[in-house]
């Protein structure tokens, strides 16, 4: 089963 | 102040109608050189980054950079309500509360006036990394759109593998499974009806379908889309619009627990 990960976890914010 | 005026409205449509289900509200970020959209879906899983270069107006002016709060859904509704072929002006006093547009006929002899208030949009502006992508598909972008919704009919993810030899994209659900195959096309005639592999490793990642099926409704902006893959950063799947810009998506990968 896999889990969505979220877009935050990949980019900061600047 | 800021205005800028594009030639035929229909670009405009095509662009809200690609961002507008994902985004409900985002800041335009005007400037010098011209415009950018940058705004996360409501689960945070998806961003959309858009950037209408100034060059791509037919006139454009921005004395001082703004941000724009903008219900995307009631400008949208509002767009949509001109003429493919009127002209389009944008434009917002340096402190004013609203934007305004102005729509114009070809023949000049119809002009509408709108107004839409400005909000306050609290939304945070996120770092995009420069990534170096282990995969490049270049596709047709109606060809992404129907590989989409028919693999959506089973599973809600899907694998995208990717080595030189071609791209599968495949999914399970309860009913059953699916997987469509794409070979680099050998020799093609029309470029925009090509399908390209650029690999400089293989790769396999997992993508929820209602997202994939959602970008690929942007088929309008062009007729080719590129998905950009790479381990440890988010799909960037990318349509192009010639001389004013781009759309892109990014999408956060399903990772095994």
């Amino acid at each position: 089963k896999k889990g969505q990960a979220s877009i935050t976890s990949f980019f900061k914010k600047s | 102040m800021f205005e800028a005026r594009v030639a035929q409205a229909e670009i405009l449509k095509k662009i809200l109608d690609s961002v507008r289900e994902l985004v409900e509200q985002g800041n335009l970020d005007c400037s010098g050189t011209g415009i950018s959209l940058q705004a996360m879906d409501s689960s945070h899983v998806s961003l959309v980054a858009l950037l209408l270069k100034s060059e791509g107006f037919e006139r454009y002016r921005c004395d001082r950079s703004i941000n724009l709060g903008i219900n995307m859904q009631s400008l949208g509704k509002i767009v949509k309500t001109a003429g493919n072929h009127d002209a389009i002006t944008l434009s917002s006093e340096d402190k004013g509360d609203v934007l305004g547009l102005m729509f114009e006929s070809t023949e000049q002899d119809k002009v509408s006036n709108y107004e839409i208030k400005l909000m306050d949009v609290d939304a945070e502006q996120l770092a995009i990394p420069v990534a170096e992508y282990s995969v490049c598909v270049r596709m047709p972008s109606a060809e992404f759109a129907r590989i989409t919704r028919d693999l959506s009919t089973i599973g809600d993810s899907v694998l995208i593998s990717c080595t030189k030899d071609g791209v599968q994209f495949s999914t399970t659900g309860d009913t059953g499974s699916g997987s469509i195959v794409l070979r680099q096309s050998s020799s093609v005639d029309d470029e925009k009806k090509a399908v390209v592999i650029e690999v400089q490793e293989p790769i396999s990642l997992s993508f929820a379908t209602k997202f994939l099926v959602q970008f690929s409704k942007s088929a309008a902006l062009n007729e080719s889309v590129t998905l950009n893959l790479g381990d440890g950063v988010p799909l960037m799947v990318e349509y192009p619009m010639k001389e004013m810009g781009y759309v892109r998506f990014y999408l956060a990968p399903k990772l095994s627990n």
